[in-house]
């Protein structure tokens, strides 16, 4: 393995990335999953974790580009250079930028998340059977409004799922317009546009407006590629034409003639002599997540390596079943140490020092508690690295971990008291606490813990009681977070999921679950706490939290240690 | 049947790639990632430089080290790879 000259290395271990731009090739989320994924393969082996920001300046910025794209280094069309990134540091120094004519996949041909239908936005299945036929691509037969679909199963006869295909009649990505499906036809510049064009861009991409006319609305959004649409050339996006004539001679399906490389290419109008519309078959691609995995070793500081076999080696393989080579681990490690908090050799460790006497802080209990002394004053909640549960109870918010808690007192500026031993203060409850929260009519205590409940009345106890007794589902695991919604509602959440509690019904309202993506906006769908705190709603994830406003807007991403506990 | 095909390439209009040859195609991959140092190079289109580049490229990509622009060594160049340079100071 290499490092860049100097060592170059973030200072701190909490990365956050920010991604800019998605690329038309694949579904938003199946982006996301892959750069997620791409950095999980480095802070399995280190220290490092890495949060994404949504707004600001992160560390690593990620995005797609085309040829000139805002470096010194352009992209070279399809095929050759696929990616490039930066070492760490400030500015452009991090980031990461994939090469958008290239066609980004999984690695093994396209990928086709449908939305709608009744598959759930499965993946499509190819091959797959439709009335005796075999489909390898998304069709629009069988329908009369020409939206294309695949079947998430191998036979469709049989199984009956399906999903709709992406494309510009369904969903716009980026721009302006909350992911609105295009409207044909639209005036822009006083002309009519019939389908998604790349006029008035000089970066290729294909947009189209989302209301009839895009010079008095100026709402747009970018087309999503379909999965028969040709990569590059002067057409990207449309989808081949065939037959097509090329130097006079009839074409039925793509060919690498008029070509030195064998690369396969198709006209997208019937005629290429006349039009030059042109543009290279959709291939296998290339995996956007081993090469984000490549390019973010880049970000983080490793360089090249000669090892074939390691994921550092300048060269694209796919690789089915990835594994971190001992060569990117041995870099990587030299950098940041490893997971489990070795530190490389010549790092000088400095101990934060404590200047406060612990044991001077006076712990104030819990109102209508029982009182309690800390129990462990060493044990501060600055260090912990997350909660198991945080919730407003009584005004002060009470932070759960490990069978202890800590109050935030809503009356003295922010302090901070504890530990306090759960056990000692409620002692029907078991040490790790899911969730909890306090009716705002009774004061009575909920908290849950896996698939159990109690309920808390002063001292008196209910319980444990299933979350099948509220109208939970049975595959519920645990409930991760409880906002209270008006004096009797509360919300629970779970995975991607919450429900409504109608708290003095004791039952869970009609018309729901729901997904919290679609009511949340712009949070992590794997939040493990959520609160509401000053009237905001916080989601967190790891040591980081999302800042949820009354007009449901994340206003803030932050460190829940410095902003909100006011850590040193 | 016995007449050989001669096969006809035409310039795809936005296609990037250009008609270079194998050696100017080296020469500017060699420059772009680091093995040959501008700065120094000789004007000589494939020089002892050239060679020593060749060479320090070959055993980076676990190629047989000829120092020579052999087929293995283009194909190699030609396949998909990252924009980062592999040599630096």
């Amino acid at each position: 393995y290499k490092t860049f000259e100097g060592n170059l290395k973030w200072d701190h271990n909490d990365i956050t990335y920010r991604i800019l731009n998605y690329s038309p090739d694949m579904e938003e989320s199946l982006i996301d999953d892959a750069f997620a994924r791409a950095f999980k393969v480095w802070s399995d082996v280190t220290p490092l974790t890495f949060t994404r920001l949504y707004d600001g300046t992160a560390d690593i910025m990620v995005s797609f580009g085309r040829k000139d794209h805002g470096d010194p280094y352009p992209f070279d069309g399809k095929d050759g250079l696929l990616a490039h990134a930066y070492p760490p540091g400030e500015g452009m120094q991090g980031d990461a930028h994939f090469d958008d004519d290239e066609f980004w996949t999984l690695g093994t041909g396209p990928v086709v998340k449908t939305r709608f239908g009744n598959a759930g936005g499965a993946m499509c299945q190819f091959p797959f059977i439709f009335q005796g036929k075999s489909y390898s691509s998304c069709t629009t037969e069988g329908r009369s409004d020409n939206m294309l679909w695949c079947a998430t199963t191998a036979d469709f006869d049989k199984d009956e799922l399906y999903g709709f295909c992406p494309s510009e009649y369904l969903y716009t990505i980026g721009g302006n317009s909350d992911g609105a499906p295009c409207k044909f036809p639209f005036v822009f510049l006083g002309e009519s546009y019939d389908s998604c064009t790349t006029e008035g861009r000089d970066d290729g991409y294909r947009w189209c407006a989302t209301t009839k006319n895009f010079d008095t609305d100026k709402k747009y959004g970018f087309c999503p590629n379909r999965d028969t649409a040709v990569i590059g050339g002067n057409a990207e996006g449309e989808p081949c034409h065939f037959p097509f004539t090329f130097m006079k001679k009839t074409y039925y399906s793509c060919t690498s003639d008029g070509r030195g490389d064998g690369k396969l290419w198709c006209a997208t109008t019937e005629n290429y002599d006349k039009d030059m519309h042109w543009g290279f078959c959709p291939d296998q691609g290339y995996s956007l997540f081993l090469v984000a995995a490549h390019e973010f070793g880049h970000a983080l500081g490793l360089e090249h390596t000669d090892v074939r076999e390691a994921l550092m080696f300048p060269m694209y393989d796919y690789i089915k079943d990835f594994s971190l080579h001992s060569d990117d681990i041995q870099g990587i490690q030299k950098l940041y140490g490893s997971k489990s908090g070795t530190l490389p050799p010549n790092t000088t460790v400095v101990t934060p020092v404590t200047t406060e006497d612990p044991m001077e802080t006076t712990p104030s209990p819990t109102p209508g508690l029982p009182t309690q002394q800390p129990i462990d004053p060493s044990q501060d909640a600055c260090k912990a690295e997350k909660f198991d549960c945080i919730t407003e109870i009584q005004g002060d918010l009470h932070l759960f971990k490990n069978g202890k808690y800590w109050r935030l007192s809503s009356q003295k500026d922010g302090e901070i008291n504890g530990p306090y031993s759960i056990s000692d203060t409620w002692p029907a409850l078991p040490p790790t606490i899911d969730s909890a929260f306090q009716d705002l009519l009774t004061k009575k205590l909920y908290v849950f813990s896996g698939r159990r409940f109690w309920v808390y009345t002063g001292m008196n106890v209910l319980g444990p009681r299933s979350l099948e007794k509220l109208g939970l589902p049975s595959n519920i695991m645990r409930v991760e977070g409880a906002l209270q919604r008006g004096r009797s509602k509360v919300l629970l959440f779970s995975g991607e999921n919450y429900w409504r509690l109608d708290v003095k019904a004791q039952v869970i309202d009609k018309g729901y679950p729901r997904l919290i993506d679609l009511t949340f906006g712009g949070v992590p769908v794997d939040a493990h706490d959520v609160f509401l705190y000053n009237g905001n709603i916080y989601f967190c994830r790891d040591r980081f939290y999302w800042r949820m406003n009354s007009r449901r807007q994340v206003d803030r991403v932050g460190y829940l240690k410095y902003d909100v506990l006011k850590c040193p | 049947w016995g007449r050989s095909l001669k096969p006809v390439f035409v310039t795809f209009p936005g296609d990037i790639a250009t008609n270079m040859t194998n050696e100017e195609f080296a020469n500017t991959y060699l420059e772009r990632f680091g093995y040959i140092n501008v700065q120094h190079r000789s004007r000589m289109p494939m020089s002892t430089s050239t060679a020593k580049a060749l060479r320090q490229l070959q055993r980076n990509l676990g190629l047989e080290q000829t120092g020579q622009l052999d087929a293995a060594t283009i194909n190699a160049m030609k396949m998909p790879r990252c924009g980062v340079v592999d040599v630096r100071n």
